[in-house]
């Protein structure tokens, strides 16, 4: 229902209007990662190299519902919609590409709201373990939320047995989205 | 004039949470 916009703002002030999405957003993550059940009982240490390992692989995720991929446009989080070739000209273009692929992928997977939040747990906590110091304590974590996910798609969809499957296959997509495209540069203006 | 602080996604992501745990502590 938002406008397209792009055409009278500079690239500029697209690629601040981005970048400040992410502040809001990453903290939403952090708060999102606080509920996980068992999340807290890591040590900090651990809490907080899991987050920086995860949350940019659980934005992706949460962010396929701002790619319209029929249209071809991407709504940011402050509203407003941009069509493809405008934010491609930004030089996010591999970064976008990626986005639209995956989510189409996800999107047709056709998860509910709360099979997509457990599937950001488990995104989460099965991120990079480089710099975690008790192992055993955040597998015991992932074993627990996979277990979780896999009885409740498995309960709602008793027929669909390869659901569970396609969506661990998304996990690897995800580990290559975030290598690829984490050290893209955002820029904040200081005024 | 206008200057801007530039860094990456991963960077800023990382400064956010290291700052939301610090403020928590």
């Amino acid at each position: 229902a938002w406008p397209v916009s792009g055409a009278e703002r500079s690239s500029q002030e697209i690629w601040e209007s981005f970048s400040q999405c992410f502040t809001p957003a990453v903290k939403e993550v952090v708060e999102f990662a606080k509920g996980i059940p068992g999340f807290q009982e890591l040590s900090q240490h651990d809490q907080v190299m899991l987050l920086k390992s995860g949350t940019f692989q659980v934005l992706m995720v949460r962010f396929c519902t701002l790619f319209n991929a029929d249209e071809r446009t991407v709504t940011f989080l402050n509203g407003q919609t941009y069509p493809l070739p405008t934010l491609r000209a930004l030089g996010m273009g591999s970064l976008l590409d990626a986005m639209f692929d995956f989510s189409e992928k996800l999107g047709s997977l056709g998860l509910e709201p709360d099979e997509m939040a457990l599937f950001m747990a488990v995104v989460l906590v099965s991120a990079d373990r480089s710099g975690i110091s008790d192992m055993r304590a955040v597998e015991q974590l992932q074993e627990g939320l996979s277990r979780a996910l896999r009885s409740l798609i498995t309960c709602r969809r008793p027929d669909d047995t390869s659901l569970f499957s396609k969506l661990l296959l998304r996990l690897p997509d995800l580990r290559t989205l975030n290598n690829l495209h984490s050290d893209k540069l955002l820029a904040f203006r200081i005024d | 004039p206008k200057t801007h602080r530039i860094m990456t996604l991963a960077d800023h992501i990382s400064h956010i949470i290291t700052q939301d745990f610090a403020r928590n502590q």
